[in-house]
Parts: C-alpha cells; structure tokens; sequence
C-alpha cells in the first residue's frame, strides 16, 4: 500500500491490539516523558550509524522494548522525518 | 501514550501505571544492536549489556495524582533519580514550581557535563561497565540547530462541558449526527444530480466514499424517511488503503479530533500534508499523534523548515482529569505562533490549572536570549494567556538550552 501522496504520512493500523481494547482502569493522565537523544540532530549521526539512524529500526524491534513498558503498539504514522507510534497501556 | 522515533532522538511518552524507565537499557541496546550507534561499556554489541552512549538524556513528570498507585521505579522521584544515575554518569535532577502544589520533575543529562568515554573498555573492566558515559560532543560536527524548540502544556482540571467530548458515548452521538447530515447531503446531491425523482427509489452505494458515488452507479434511493435512511445508512470508510482499514477507536478519534479544535492546531489550510492518528479509548480517554510535513512552498523549496509533530492526551474523569499537548515549534519566529498555540490549545480543554514548559536550543550563535529579539517578544506574548492569570515563571540557564517554566491559574 503507499500514501496517497508522498509527502502525506502513511498510517498503519494495529487491528488485534485496537479490537478488544478496554480502558476502563486506565487513570493517573500525568504522562512520563523520556527524550534520548543519540546525536544533536539528524544530519551529523556518528560515523558507522545506519543512513536513517533510529528510524532504521523497524517497528516488531520496538515491541520488546514496549512491553517492558506495559504499552502496545495501536497505530503507527510514519513520515520522511519521523515515525509516530500510538500506544495503549 | 505515544512514541516518536527520528533518526537522531527517541521520545518515549507513557501514563497510567507504565513502567517507562524499564525499557530504558533495551532501548540503548537497540540503538547499538539496530541503529549502529556507537557504545563503549561492552567489547560487543552481541553482550546484552552493550547500550548505545546518548547524547543527551531528558527525563521528565508533573506530580503524579495517584503515586502510590505507582509500581518501581516510579514510586517516587527519588527512586526515579536514584535508577537514572545508575544508569548514567554526570545527570542533574530537578523540581520545578511549587512543593506543596503542581510542580514538574526533570532528570536531564548534557554533553558537556560528561569525559569523553574510554575508546576501548579497558582490559580490567568487567566484560561491561553498569555505568553508561554520554557521548561527547567532539563526535559530532555540528552543534544542535537553532531550529525546534519543545513545548508542552500540562492541564488540570478541565472543564467538564469540554471534557465531556472524549467520552465515548458523546462521540458516538457526534459521528452519527455527523453521518446522518452526510447521508442528507447524499440524497440532496443525488436528488439534484437525477433531478425530479418523485416516486422512484435510490439506493447509495456504502462501500465506497459517496463523493465518488457517479450518477450510473446510482440505483434508486428507497422512499425512506429520514429516521429510515438514519439507521439504514452504514458509515462512510474514509479513502484508506486495505491495509489500514480503519477501527471504531480511530473513526471515533478522528471525529473527536475535528470536533474539539484539535485539527485545527495545524490547519490543513496552511499544512496540506498533515495527517493525525487519534484513538477514542473505552468508555472514555483519548489519544493523538500528528505529523505535519512542512509546507513546500515554490519560492522556498530549498528553506529548511522543520516536520512539526504534536502528542495529545486526554483522561476526562472529573476527578482526575488531565491533558497534555506536546509539540515542536519553529526556533527563531517571533513567539506569535507558540502564544498562538498555547491560546488554542488551552481554548479546547479549558483548564482550572496548566503549565507550560518550554525547552529552547541557544542559538549557535552565541546570543543570551535577552539580545534576540524572539526571547523578547515571545516572553511578552506568553505573560497573557485570555482567563488566566500567570503565577510562576522560573528560568534554567543550561549549557545549550533554556528551560522556561510558567504556571497559570483560572483568572
């Protein structure tokens, strides 16, 4: 499947995780909030690093670190600069 | 709860009873194992210990309503810094605001705070080090770009009217009212494409998005009434391709996102290649990610202009009702467009109480922020936020950021 356009982010939906989905204990809003940042910005990634850096890690990598965390992968929007991954505790 | 992946940086945004910090070591590791970022606590990236040095590491919270509802590392701030400088060498935390009201943690580590790591672990160390050194600055070329500064605006007590749009029950109501004026609008169009249709019957075709419906698709609409055509009409699919088919939560996001004002943050008038992901939980709670390409104007094609991105996060229930918005702003404007956002932001979940923290890169040319004119005008701007009164504003001079803090009250 492709974007409609390419400049137009491309969204991808989790139909397993959406389905049953009940968030009626979710409570506490105040989010934690961590920022890592490997270089100062995108165009001076370290020598050796892949061309897309982090972005090159691909989405099922993600899932190991996630559910450390206790959240799940709902949707992703991926776009040139940067992906977006929507979670659900 | 939300994570953005860039090339350079990871932003991790979790609430409820996650345990964020949890993955933070698999994280490093990936960035080494995945993304071949360099590390320097292990002699291979195939020990599970190997984790990538960041450059910099922020970590921050408000006060949590609930903290003892918390499981570790999270039961308190102090446990939260105790296993951040385990993992890192040279971190400062903060608290910010008041002590015996809302304040805001922050655990952040700088480049120049740190030694440059050994090249090679040494020979007596333990096949790896527990403590991850960040990465100096001398590997990299550039310093950070006087483009995007962070913002995000906490809210507290929202006004119930207001909160009431992230409830599931009144987004159903919402979509469907919304379909069933599609559906007239439908028979309209259809009527007036066939012209006097009195006694004949039309039937629109569902599977498909009614603009693209054509004259000869259309068989006859049934002599429904309008209650009739309101049940008997299935909603409309968006155009999506097969793969992302969408789900009630994100159809009912994507109701409530334009309903709110949210959509309107970043008007497609203005960015025509926006796109947001937003998810209406069960029975209530919402979630929104939005990546905003910059737009390509002709005269500027070649003028960086920075993708935004904003996370918006919504618990309604009045007794902890909460919202937060994130986003990057454009480094250098005048502050029109982040008072502009704040106003619009705050303008949708009308907040007893919220703060606004906003992170920005100093400039690489060395200016303090009193000399350029955006401090200035952007410090004027922000002082007067329509209905609310400014109680705190604190300042952190770091090395290469600026932190400013402001507090507001319900006037």
């Amino acid at each position: 499947t492709f974007s409609p356009s390419e400049g137009t982010p491309h969204l991808t939906i989790n139909h397993n995780v959406a389905a049953d989905l009940d968030s009626s204990n979710a409570f506490e809003g105040p989010e934690k909030l961590l920022e890592v940042w490997f270089a100062p910005n995108p165009d001076c990634l370290p020598p050796g690093v892949k061309p897309n850096g982090l972005k090159a890690v691909s989405s099922d990598t993600w899932v190991g670190v996630l559910d450390m965390v206790n959240c799940k992968i709902l949707s992703v929007l991926e776009a040139e600069h940067m992906d977006a991954y929507l979670l659900s505790e | 709860s939300s994570m953005f992946v860039f090339p350079h940086k990871l932003i991790l945004k979790t609430c409820g009873t996650t345990t964020l910090l949890l993955g933070l070591r698999r994280l490093l590791h990936i960035a080494a194992e995945h993304a071949g970022f360099p590390f320097y606590n292990a002699k291979s990236v195939d020990d599970i210990h190997a984790a990538a040095s960041p450059y910099r590491v922020f970590y921050s919270r408000k006060n949590f309503l609930f903290p003892d509802k918390q499981p570790g590392p999270h039961r308190s701030w102090k446990e939260e810094v105790k296993y951040l400088d385990d993992t890192f060498e040279g971190g400062s935390a903060y608290m910010v605001g008041k002590m015996n009201g809302d304040h805001w943690y922050l655990y952040i580590t700088s480049p120049d705070t740190t030694v440059t790591p050994p090249r090679t672990p040494d020979e007596n160390l333990q096949t790896h080090s527990s403590k991850i050194l960040t990465n100096t600055t001398s590997l990299f070329k550039g310093g950070l770009k006087n483009n995007d500064e962070t913002l995000e605006i906490l809210m507290t007590d929202l006004d119930p009217e207001n909160a009431k749009q992230f409830y599931l029950e009144h987004a159903s109501a919402v979509a469907s009212n919304r379909l069933y004026s599609q559906a007239q609008e439908a028979r309209k169009m259809a009527m007036g494409n066939l012209g006097d249709l009195s006694g004949s019957t039309i039937t629109i075709k569902t599977n498909s998005t009614v603009e693209s419906v054509a004259d000869d698709t259309l068989d006859v609409f049934d002599n429904c009434s309008d209650s009739d055509l309101h049940s008997s009409y299935t909603p409309v699919s968006e155009q999506v391709d097969i793969e992302c088919m969408t789900t009630e939560g994100h159809a009912l996001g994507t109701v409530v996102s334009d309903a709110c004002g949210l959509s309107e943050v970043y008007p497609t008038s203005k960015y025509p290649d926006a796109r947001i992901d937003a998810y209406l939980f069960s029975p209530c709670g919402f979630s929104a990610n939005g990546i905003i390409p910059a737009p390509q104007k002709q005269d500027d094609a070649d003028a960086e202009k920075p993708t935004h991105y904003f996370t918006v996060h919504v618990t309604p229930e009045p007794i902890c009702s909460f919202a937060s918005f994130e986003t990057n702003v454009p480094g250098g404007q005048n502050g029109r467009e982040t008072s502009e956002i704040v106003e619009h932001v705050v303008g949708i979940f009308k907040p007893g109480r919220f703060s606004v923290t906003l992170f920005e890169a100093k400039a690489t040319y060395g200016y303090d922020d009193d000399e350029i004119p955006t401090g200035l005008a952007r410090k004027k701007r922000l002082e007067k936020i329509e209905g609310y009164r400014r109680v705190d504003r604190i300042v952190h001079d770091f090395d290469d950021y600026e932190l400013i803090f402001r507090f507001y009250e319900r006037e």
